[in-house]
């Protein structure tokens, strides 16, 4: 049917391709799209809490797009919760022309007690970057739940650590990246920096030997990070940690000739 | 600053030539009714039809359009043409069988956002540039 809406000519051809012709036409795409060959994930639980932040980001874009409105970053990701502590305005998000979210790979929470400390580790592969893409921001994102166990007004104070050398025998040499003091009675999702170290990490991949977090009392007693609240694991997946970093294109994108 | 006789002859050359424009013109009118004028065509890319479901998770498909059509005498406004297109068109009509038409062609390219999975599970928002075709014109 041919029809004339609004000076845009419309041409419904509805046509059968031949499998051979469907496969060249589905490799077109992806070469438009920059991929090599149809990803296979091998989770793709679109109710994880990565895919729901990812898929908060593509609306706010789209709403940013269609009506000019600026869309907060700050206020996203309310519908499992606010976030708690925040890095950054919306500039960045704006300015990215990618945004990757990556999973955590240790697959066991450990809380590991060492040397009277305990701590959760964290791993994120950051290899699978396409090239020419640079870091602009990238955040560490754990979801803290209200914990009754706990009094009210008690505060805990959670740090994050660039894991330097690992050691079998002792604790790992560990760098401080940044910290957030707390009440147990909140409940949302803290937001870490980790910029400069996914950076470092991107340069030198085999320096990636992941996060550790550490949770202490007022008084400087180590706590499991099950006990303030956070959420691992065995957790709900819509509540699971994970990293976001921001990218842009520092190249521009030349398709090879086929 | 041509005499009189002269700008008489002038203007009979003139007219003589636009007379001839006019009727090439009214030809090449008569041509365009059947053929398409250059403009914006439908085109969905659907990545659903494609089986895509498992690993783009937004959007659907894109509205991507196309264009198509004739770049014929006179290049009107809507037609959204350059100067050069213009002065092409003129020399088409001296030379139509060495020299071509202007093409039809994008004029103005919109991004789009997709958001996937990649093969490790990791999510990737990334803008495409030049993906939506938002205005046709003659080139």
């Amino acid at each position: 049917s041919l029809t004339t809406d609004n000076g845009i000519h419309s041409s419904f051809i509805y046509g059968r391709l031949k499998s051979q012709e469907r496969r060249e036409m589905q490799r077109e795409i992806l070469s438009i799209l920059g991929l090599p060959h149809r990803p296979r994930p091998h989770l793709h639980g679109k109710h994880n809490s990565a895919p729901m932040f990812m898929l908060d980001l593509y609306n706010s874009m789209l709403m940013e797009e269609a009506g000019g409105y600026s869309y907060p970053y700050k206020a996203l990701f309310t519908t499992q919760g606010p976030p708690l502590a925040r890095l950054h305005d919306s500039t960045f998000l704006s300015d990215a022309d990618m945004v990757m979210s990556f999973v955590n790979l240790v697959e066991y929470d450990m809380e590991i007690f060492h040397q009277r400390r305990h701590h959760r580790e964290f791993r994120f592969d950051l290899s699978k970057i396409p090239e020419g893409e640079a870091v602009t921001a990238a955040e560490f994102r754990i979801y803290k739940d209200y914990t009754r166990e706990r009094f009210v007004n008690e505060t805990f104070q959670i740090t994050i650590y660039q894991v330097l050398e690992e050691n079998t025998e002792s604790e790992s040499d560990l760098f401080p990246l940044d910290t957030r003091t707390i009440w147990a009675a909140e409940e949302g999702w803290l937001v870490f920096d980790i910029t400069a170290t996914s950076n470092h990490w991107v340069v030198n991949p085999n320096n990636n030997l992941g996060l550790q977090l550490f949770v202490q009392t007022t008084t400087g007693q180590s706590v499991n990070p099950k006990m303030a609240g956070l959420i691992g694991r065995l957790g709900p997946q819509n509540k699971q940690p994970f990293m976001v970093a921001f990218f842009k294109a520092t190249e521009v994108h030349i398709r090879s000739t086929r | 600053s041509a005499g009189g006789k002269h700008k008489n002859q002038g203007r009979s050359r003139s007219s003589k030539s636009q007379e001839s424009l006019r009727a090439t013109s009214l030809a090449e009118n008569s041509s365009s009714d059947q053929r398409q004028a250059c403009m914006k065509h439908e085109l969905y890319v659907s990545f659903r039809d494609l089986g895509w479901q498992d690993w783009i998770i937004a959007p659907e498909g894109y509205a991507a359009y196309y264009c198509e059509g004739e770049c014929s005498f006179p290049l009107n406004s809507y037609m959204n043409a350059t100067n050069h297109a213009i002065v092409q068109t003129l020399v088409h009509l001296i030379n139509p069988e060495n020299v071509p038409k202007p093409c039809c062609a994008p004029t103005q390219l919109n991004a789009i956002s997709v958001l996937y999975f990649d093969d490790s599970s990791n999510v990737i928002l990334k803008k495409y540039r030049n993906m939506v075709v938002r205005a046709c014109g003659c080139h």
